[in-house]
Formats: structure tokens, C-alpha cells, sequence
């Protein structure tokens, strides 16, 4: 699974998720990318994409999710992911990159790595596996 | 209000025996769609056009699983799907059970922004890729050699391969009933409570 979030300039977010799924899947399997809510979602407040286990992705409404804490918990950014990968999982293993709307970028998972970069307007760049 | 971010990702779970070189590879492949999405922000492209553009270049490596270098179905076949959404109103756009459209997240856009739909799958999302005249190939175009013969060790230890679960103690307790011989992502498929 692959996927993509950006704040713009004017503060507008999106995000954009693509895969081939898992390995081995029965012939019409849809797993959590397709899904708005699971694993893809933008709104005023933020972008997110999702990646990992699927099923537990949309059992979790993992990308929504996000944004609901923020809005209605007023969690910032990385709490909110951090809040939503290790309380909205149960026994799934999964990652997630999002923006805010205000130019901050997070990320979170609890699987043993995670292929991820981000960016952000003042000079910052990371890009990382690994814990 | 704060300037322009952006983050990408390549998947989650990953062998914690990756060699070195395929690191270095994953690295340099997230860097250059960072370096594509950040020189399309600062020429004022939208939040929507960049992601749309960086996940099409993900797609078109083989080295993530998305796209060319996607999972293989049981049967050995590619099955895509994508989403894409524009938060500044929260229009959507999705596809799946794609098997001969180049770039997926393309066509979830088209979906969004052409039809009065947000979701389209299988053959009629076909037939829409032909209507719209988006690329299309034939489907080995995805499947890749290194793929092949991860399907052949995930059918040899019967299961569904996604990352390197390392199964915690005691999780046969979620799971109701006998042991099922499936598994998914390493665990019974007993541990995902039924739908």
C-alpha cells in the first residue's frame, strides 16, 4: 500500500491511498484503502492515509478517526494519531501519515516498521523505516 | 495559518531482514516524491493535485505494493484498489478490483470529479476507465517476478501473507471457536472477530 497527504499553501488538505492488497487474498477481497474513513480521509481539519492490516483498518474507521479526536477531543495532530494507533486497533497492526490544516505533519504505527517521508514549508525533511 | 506539509508512506510492516540495498532503494524512492510533491507545492499546485501526482509515481515504481509490484490475488492476478479526498469539501472518489488501469488513484479522482458517484468497482469501474480513456495495460504489466515468488511462500505456509507479525501469547483467547487452518497476516483468522 502506497498514500500521500498534503496541507496546501492555503491550508486545504487531501490525501490519496492506492494498493494491490495482501499477498495470497481471495479474488474480490476490498481491504481498507477504497474505504473513505478507513483508509483514506480528509476534511477541514486534517489528512490521513492508512496502511497495515485491513480489516483492522475499517473495524477501526482508523483514517476518521483521527479527525474526530481532533475535532471533538481538540487533540493536536500527533496526539491524535498517536491516540488513534494505540486505543483504535484492537489486536490489528497498522500505520497512518497525516497533515493539519495548519502546516503540522505525523505520523504513527505499531507494527515493527513503516516505509514513510514527510515534509514540511520551514526546511524539515525526514524519511525513515525503522522505529 | 502554517505553511505547506506533506508525508508519504510505502507500507507498513516490513522484514526486519530487509537487505540493505532495498532500504537504500525504499529511501531513495520516498525522497524523490517528497522532492516531486514539495517543487509542485511551491509552484502553488493544489493539496489534491499533489497527492494525486505522487501516489500516480508510486504507483508506476514496482518497488511498493500498489500499482505496478502489486500483491497477487490466490489465483495470481493483480486486483487494485485507490481512494482519493479533497478536504477543502470533502468530495471523495474510490475504485477497486481494478485489473488493467495504469495509475488507480487517477481514475478515484475521475470517479470524484466525472461521475455522480464516489465508488466504482470491478467491471463497471472498467468500463469507466475506458469511457474516460485513462491508461490501460494488460495485467501482467503489475505482476512482477519478485512477486511470484512471494505468492509461492505464502501458498506453501497456507497463509495471507502482509508483514512480520510476531504473534503475542495468549491471542487464541479473542478468537472464538477451534483453531481455523486460515490465516491472515500470520495469526487464525479467528483473531478478527466475525463481521
Amino acid at each position: 500500500t502506497v498514500g500521500c497527504v498534503v496541507v496546501d499553501k492555503e491550508g486545504r488538505c487531501a490525501a490519496a491511498t492506492s494498493t494491490g492488497g495482501l499477498m495470497n487474498k481471495m479474488s474480490g477481497r476490498i481491504g481498507d484503502s477504497p474505504l473513505i474513513g478507513a483508509g483514506t480521509y480528509a476534511c477541514g481539519v486534517c489528512g490521513v492515509s492508512c496502511t497495515g492490516e485491513g480489516e483492522a483498518i475499517i473495524r477501526g474507521t482508523l483514517a476518521r478517526e483521527v479527525a474526530a479526536v481532533m475535532e471533538y477531543k481538540g487533540l493536536q495532530l500527533q496526539e491524535a494519531v498517536d491516540f488513534v494507533i494505540n486505543h483504535r486497533l484492537d489486536e490489528g497492526k497498522a500505520g497512518l501519515i497525516a497533515v493539519s490544516n495548519t502546516g503540522e505533519v505525523a505520523y504513527g504505527f505499531n507494527c515493527n516498521a513503516m516505509f514513510r517521508g514527510c515534509a514540511t514549508e520551514d526546511g524539515f525533511m525526514e524519511v525513515g523505516i525503522w522505529d | 495559518m502554517g505553511g505547506w506539509a506533506i508525508a508519504v508512506h510505502g507500507g507498513a510492516g516490513v522484514d526486519p531482514n530487509l537487505p540493505p540495498q532495498r532500504q537504500e532503494q525504499a529511501k531513495q524512492l520516498l525522497t524523490r516524491c517528497l522532492n516531486l510533491g514539495i517543487s509542485s507545492l511551491r509552484s502553488n499546485a493544489s493539496a489534491l493535485d499533489v497527492v494525486e501526482l505522487v501516489v500516480r509515481e508510486l504507483e508506476t515504481d514496482p518497488l511498493f505494493n500498489s500499482g505496478r509490484g502489486s500483491a497477487l490475488t490466490e489465483k495470481g492476478t493483480v486486483e487494485m484498489e485507490a481512494s482519493i479526498m479533497d478536504g477543502s469539501n470533502r468530495r471523495c472518489g474510490a475504485v477497486s478490483g481494478l485489473t488493467t488501469v495504469k495509475n488507480p488513484v487517477s481514475l478515484a479522482r475521475l470517479v470524484m470529479e466525472k461521475s455522480p458517484h464516489s465508488y466504482l468497482a470491478f467491471n463497471g469501474a472498467e468500463e469507466f476507465a475506458r469511457q474516460q480513456g485513462v491508461d490501460v495495460v494488460e495485467n501482467e504489466y503489475f505482476v512482477t517476478p519478485e512477486n511470484v515468488g512471494m505468492l509461492k511462500l505464502a501458498k506453501e505456509a497456507n497463509t495471507i501473507l502482509f508483514d512480520y507479525r510476531i504473534p503475542t501469547v495468549g491471542y487464541d483467547s479473542c478468537g472464538a471457536g477451534a483453531e481455523s487452518p486460515l490465516q491472515m497476516n500470520g495469526l487464525p483468522i479467528s483473531v478478527y472477530a466475525p463481521e
